[in-house]
Order: C-alpha cells, then sequence, then structure tokens
C-alpha cells in the first residue's frame, strides 16, 4: 500500500500559489514514501506503546503517548 | 487511475475505516496552537470542546514525556532529545521544596558584569 | 472531503500492512487521527 502519486500531486496543489505550479514524477514519489514513513512511523509507535501495556488494540491514547515525540 | 477512491476502495473505506455519527467518537481533530501572547485574530478561534468530536491531545500524558520513546525507522530528532531533557527538567523540579537548584547552580556562576 | 477520504483510505490500508505484520489491531479512531494527521503534515 501507498500514496498514489495523483493524491500526493492533488495534497500539494492545496498549497501551491500558483495552479500551473508543475512536481516532477521523482519529486511526486519522494513525497510519497515521505508520507508513507511517516504514516507508518505513527503507527508502529503507536503498537510499541500498545505492547508496553500489554493490549492488543491501538487505541487514541497510546497513539496521544507518542505524538509529542512524534511531532518533533 | 486518478487521485480519487474508485467504487471499490470507497466501499471499502466506507465500511471499514469512516467514522460514523453512531460511533462514540465521530471526528477527530488536531490541537489549535494558541499563543497568548498573539492577538485574539491571529490566533485563529479557539474550538470549543463538542460532544463527539475528539481532540488530540499533546499534553495529556505530559508526565510520561520525561524519556524518549522507541522509535521505528526514524530517530528522534535534536529537537526531541531537547524536549524530553526540558520534561526531565520540569519532572526534576516538581520534586524540589523551597529554592531551585537549577537557580542556586546558575546564581554560582553568574557574574554581574556579564549582565548590567 | 474526498480527498481526505483518499488520504484516510490509503492509511487505512498501511495500518492494516502494520496490524498483519505486528499481530495488534488499530481502532478507527486511531486510523482517523493518522490520516488527520498525515493530511496536516
Amino acid at each position: 500500500a501507498g500514496f498514489r502519486k495523483e493524491l500526493v500531486s492533488r495534497l500539494l496543489h492545496l498549497h501551491f500559489k500558483d495552479d500551473k505550479t508543475k512536481v516532477s514524477g521523482d519529486a511526486l514519489q519522494l513525497m510519497a514514501e515521505l508520507l508513507r514513513i511517516f504514516v507508518v512511523e505513527a503507527a508502529v509507535r503507536g503498537v510499541r506503546q500498545a505492547q508496553a501495556e500489554d493490549t492488543a488494540l491501538v487505541d487514541v491514547d497510546q497513539l496521544e503517548k507518542v505524538l509529542p515525540q512524534l511531532v518533533c | 487511475k486518478d487521485w480519487f477512491l474508485s467504487e471499490e476502495e470507497f466501499k471499502l473505506w466506507n465500511r471499514l475505516y469512516r467514522l460514523r455519527n453512531s460511533d462514540k467518537i465521530k471526528e477527530i481533530t488536531l490541537p489549535r496552537v494558541h499563543f497568548p501572547s498573539l492577538q485574539e485574530e491571529e490566533n485563529g478561534p479557539i474550538q470549543k470542546p463538542t460532544t463527539g468530536i475528539h481532540e488530540l491531545s499533546l499534553g495529556e500524558w505530559r508526565v510520561w514525556q520525561d524519556h524518549p520513546f522507541p522509535t521505528h525507522q526514524v530517530d528522534h530528532s535534536e529537537r526531541c532529545h531537547h524536549f524530553v531533557s526540558v520534561m526531565q527538567m520540569i519532572e526534576r523540579m516538581r520534586h524540589e521544596e523551597g529554592e531551585s537548584n537549577y537557580e542556586l547552580e546558575m546564581k554560582s556562576y553568574l557574574q554581574m558584569e556579564d549582565v548590567s | 472531503q474526498r480527498l481526505k477520504a483518499a488520504v484516510h483510505y490509503t492509511v487505512g490500508c498501511l495500518c492494516q500492512e502494520v496490524e498483519a505484520d505486528k499481530e495488534v489491531q488499530f481502532s478507527k479512531q486511531t486510523i482517523a487521527a493518522i490520516s488527520e494527521m498525515t493530511f496536516q503534515q
């Protein structure tokens, strides 16, 4: 699974001032990988916290515990 | 083909991931950063807590932030290590009585010509 | 909202891979929270 290039392009264009701004395929690929790494990092850190609490469900509490250091 | 979900993907999303009004938490929002030093308009409207909308908290588990949590593929940044060290200092100060050790230590180095 | 749904769906698929790999489960709310954070990033 991963972020489709067209989706990444659409997300980037939300923030571009000039709609005609073009993004190369490589840049889209890199941005898709960055987003994927961010999601997996948040997910796995949540899993590690749930495992430390000996629970098999990663709920919002486990995510909130790792959130401050994740966003840093 | 394009950025939006196909019929099939939309059905899966709707069944597996979509938060419903019937769910206890039907929406998740991120905390709005509020700088008291800035004027109201610069800060934007303060979100009032609404039932069913869970605002993710960066402070709920602040007492836990005095040690670095395990990482996966991305190590902690310098900024994160600094954050943890400040949280450790706050934790230490929380247990102090009377004058702060930090203050006593700094006083011993202070040269008034450095600051006047 | 369609863009957010597309991000949410993709985050859900990635979390499903982590679930299979780590033999844990994510609540829907956790997946939604990670999706919201990703969208903001």
